[in-house]
């Protein structure tokens, strides 16, 4: 009533919570899992790999700037429909989406890892890592395709993983937080469903713990990315001011 | 809020650009 977070939340708020978390997940998820059955297992052709691997580093950085910009606008739908998200001051809505959105795309991407051939789903095909070689940042992508199949490994479902976004995009710890006590309660109460549907599901104790410290690569890997992008543009300033997505360069550019 | 336009303009639309 008070808005504290468990124990006082009941088990039907909880499972409610995770109704909605879920839900606007499955909304916002921008793509099917089912969508992408078809294509999973099928090995993107030499040829094709080739070609994205003679690209000039510039373009290839660009598509993949492109391509995690749409996914991040997703996150943000997705973070706009998390009970009590929307509520949060403006400032502190920018600060959690600045932090976190790239952390949920890291997330999502375990939905769209094909495990048996290590490859993404990017550019409507099944890739694995040297098709991004051209980037110049090969420890980046093989930590990104490590973690995916770290993640894969404990085999979440829909909903779990839905939480475990929300979780990580509600982390009260974030610099410049104004509301830190508010954003602090949506995350606990968000890590208390978690809880709650992850022994619902019977699942092992130690699986709440492994997904905490999964949060700790997810960030290292976000703040390797504004590293890599930092020497990126050092390089290539023109090609990021003008073919960058401005929404990218909001997020990262500093 | 200049500085973070785009997101400020995501969080406030009703519906964003992207076509969900």
């Amino acid at each position: 009533s008070n808005g504290e977070a468990s124990p006082t939340a009941s088990m039907a708020e909880l499972d409610h919570l995770a109704h909605v978390v879920s839900k606007s997940h499955h909304e916002t998820c921008q793509y099917l899992k089912e969508e992408l059955q078809p294509t999973r297992g099928e090995r993107l052709p030499q040829a094709e790999v080739d070609g994205y691997q003679r690209k000039p580093r510039e373009l290839m950085w660009q598509l993949c700037a492109v391509k995690i910009t749409e996914a991040i606008q997703y996150v943000v739908e997705f973070a706009k429909r998390i009970d009590g998200f929307m509520e949060l001051s403006q400032n502190d809505q920018i600060v959690l989406l600045k932090a976190g959105s790239l952390e949920v795309v890291f997330i999502r991407m375990c939905r769209l890892f094909d495990e048996q051939n290590n490859a993404v789903y990017f550019d409507g095909k099944f890739a694995g890592p040297d098709v991004f070689k051209a980037l110049g940042c090969d420890d980046l992508i093989a930590s990104v395709f490590d973690f995916a199949k770290s993640l894969c490994s404990l085999q979440l479902t829909e909903e779990e993983l839905a939480l475990f976004s929300a979780f990580v995009l509600l982390s009260a710890d974030r610099s410049w937080l104004q509301d830190k006590l508010q954003v602090e309660k949506l995350q606990q109460k968000t890590q208390s469903a978690l809880q709650h549907v992850l022994q619902k599901n019977q699942r092992d104790d130690g699986v709440l713990s492994e997904l905490r410290c999964r949060v700790s690569a997810l960030r290292s890997l976000c703040s390797r990315h504004t590293e890599k992008l930092s020497a990126f543009r050092a390089v290539h300033p023109d090609i990021v001011r003008m073919h960058f997505p401005p929404l990218y360069k909001e997020l990262f550019g500093a | 809020k200049e500085k973070h336009k785009i997101l400020h303009q995501l969080l406030q639309n009703s519906a964003s650009p992207v076509d969900l």
